[in-house]
């Protein structure tokens, strides 16, 4: 379902460009669980943001469901991103206006969900993270590991297909993790594709496939033996 | 150094205050490698601000080397930290329209530090943090764990007496993660006071002391046998 062919990103930087991916190839089929793993900077939140066409290659193919991403213009994408990625960012990029319920209800209401239906399904999805008391705080009201377990939420507003998910624990205690990381285990026993970045080898114990990458090179892709 | 007796800290919400710190006593002396736990919302980051007198009390009392924090205006208030203080902030707050190394060097520019020797000392902390082929990045040209290492140097700029780490390590791989326990280890060797909040138990062996909160309460406080 999600497909890169000889994929380069290169970020322009004065003289010396960054290049943070070199010519990736890669392959993941639908209701797979894979851990992405890495050295701080080895290229991991740019290979995610091509995955979840939220940004374009320097060079190659990045196919989504077979459409190659760079066929399409921004509305195209906006709305393939919108319906079928949830995507749970490593700095969590929640709306600092919104309240914990509206950052949930947001993604809904461009896929046209009825207010009640909304309001319902996100306090719901909050109180799944354990932020049942916390719906009316805004992310400057909130914790770290809670403000990341809000981006947990609303990634899974719209029952996305894919979910995308960098370093979701990263500021959680370890029950808290666990909790979050048996529900993306369920949600992906119900045939949903995740991948999953993460610095914490017991986290990654949760996928079925760990690809490990270096420098922007693809060094090591395993079936977790431990599955 | 630093001592807190009977702290409350009450955040307004609507009618119910959350009640982040609840009748809080502790203390804390020069010198100490001091490993601060509990889950997510337990009210860490809250008494980080505190000890960082980034904060003021609800009720009760924080004596900052002897001096109680509530009675010193913002100008003292601020001195003080910008000598004795290095503050690694959970969320990193680096400004983003400054390089790295322009925002390890702003901390000395208030301490009247000459343009060279800034220079060279915030270069000088990027690389320990291996960070120096990124020096001219701003924070979003940088990935999640290069702009913690940068928000980690720039805690360091002024020598400061105390060190209050919240969650240094999150967002980085085990070697990165190491390299940064071993460097606070150094700096408590050499007399450093430092203060770590960290979900990771293979991080907080590193400290002599382990406090645990709970819902605001200081439910343990062990020195580490392991030490
Ligand atoms: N400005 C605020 N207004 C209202 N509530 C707040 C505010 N800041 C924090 N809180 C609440 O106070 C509690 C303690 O927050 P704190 O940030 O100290 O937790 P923490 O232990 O650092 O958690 P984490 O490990 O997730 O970072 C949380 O439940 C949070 O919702
Ligand atoms: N907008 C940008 N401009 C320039 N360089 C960038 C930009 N974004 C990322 N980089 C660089 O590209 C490299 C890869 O960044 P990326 O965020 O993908 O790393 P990462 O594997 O997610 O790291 P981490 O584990 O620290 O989050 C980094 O070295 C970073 O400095
Ligand atoms: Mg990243
Ligand atoms: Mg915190």
């Amino acid at each position: 379902v999600l497909q890169l062919k000889n994929v380069w990103k290169l970020y322009a930087m004065g003289e010396a460009p960054v290049k943070a991916l070199r010519g990736l190839d890669l392959e993941i089929r639908a209701g797979e669980f894979v851990a992405l793993m890495g050295p701080s900077g080895s290229g991991k939140s740019t290979l995610m943001h091509l995955l979840g066409a939220l940004d374009q290659p320097s060079e190659g193919e990045v196919r989504f469901e077979n459409e190659e991403i760079s066929r399409l213009d921004e509305n195209q994408l906006a709305e393939l991103r919108g319906r079928k990625v949830g995507f749970i960012f490593q700095t969590f990029n929640l709306v600092p206006t919104l309240t914990a319920l509206e950052n949930v209800e947001l993604p809904m209401i461009f896929q046209n969900v009825s207010r009640a239906n909304r309001r319902s399904r996100a306090q719901t999805l909050l109180e799944r993270v354990s932020l049942g008391e916390r719906l009316h705080h805004q992310p400057s009201q909130l914790s770290g590991g809670e403000q990341q377990r809000v981006a947990i939420a609303r990634a899974l507003a719209n029952h996305p297909e894919i979910i995308l998910a960098d370093e979701p624990t990263g500021n959680l205690d370890t029950e808290s993790g666990e909790k979050i990381l048996r529900l993306l285990k369920d949600l992906n026993a119900e045939g949903k594709t995740i991948v999953l970045v993460t610095h914490n080898p017991e986290a990654a114990a949760y996928a079925s496939r760990i690809i490990r990458l270096k420098d922007g090179h693809r060094i090591e892709d395993l079936s977790n033996p431990k599955i």
